[in-house]
C-alpha cells in the first residue's frame, strides 16, 4: 500500500527529500503520499505559539507547510532520475551499467488533492450526535 | 484548516487521475 509522509514547517527539507527518493527507488510498486494534514491528535500548533491567536497560527502554519510540500515534491521529481540511475548502476555494477531502464520509468506520476480539515470527519460528528441522542433516550426510559 | 496531499508514484494510478 501507499506510504504516508507528513510535511510540517519544522521538518528539514533535505531529510524529507532524501527519505522520499530512497523510498521511491527501493519500492517501485508503492506510491508515496506527502501531506500537510494534522497528526492524529489534531495538533499542528507547537508550544512556542502559546499566546498567539490559534486560528491565525494554524492558517499560517498550513500556508508554510503547503509551500514546503510543493517545493519538496518539485525537488523529488527533479532528483528522482538521478537517484534511480545511481541505484540502478549500483545494482548492475560490473555488468556494463543500467542500460535496461526505459526513459518513461524515470518519470514520477503526480496526483494532487486539496481539502479542508473540517471535511475529514463529517461522519464521526453525525455518529456522536446519534450516540448522544441514544444516551438521552435510554436515560428517559 | 486547508490541507494538501500529493501522491507520487512510479506507476500510474487510474483511480486518482
Amino acid at each position: 500500500g501507499p506510504h504516508l509522509m507528513r510535511v510540517t514547517d519544522h521538518h528539514k527539507m533535505r531529510s524529507l527529500v532524501r527519505f522520499a527518493l530512497e523510498f521511491l527507488v527501493t519500492n517501485p510498486a508503492r506510491p508515496l503520499v506527502l501531506h500537510t494534514m494534522p497528526n492524529s491528535r489534531g495538533n499542528i500548533i507547537t508550544e512556542s505559539d502559546q499566546g498567539e491567536p490559534r486560528t491565525r497560527i494554524a492558517r499560517e502554519k498550513c500556508t508554510t507547510s503547503v509551500a514546503k510540500l510543493i517545493s519538496v515534491v518539485e525537488i523529488i521529481k527533479r532528483e528522482f532520475p538521478k537517484a534511480l540511475r545511481s541505484h540502478s548502476s549500483d545494482a548492475t555494477a560490473g555488468d556494463g551499467g543500467g542500460t535496461s531502464l526505459s526513459s518513461e520509468s524515470f518519470n514520477l506520476h503526480q496526483y494532487n488533492e486539496i481539502g479542508c480539515k473540517e471535511d475529514l470527519f463529517p461522519l464521526a460528528e453525525e455518529e456522536s450526535n446519534e450516540d448522544r441522542a441514544e444516551r438521552i433516550r435510554m436515560l428517559l426510559e | 484548516t486547508p490541507y494538501m496531499k500529493i501522491t507520487l508514484s512510479r506507476e500510474p494510478i487510474p483511480a486518482l487521475a
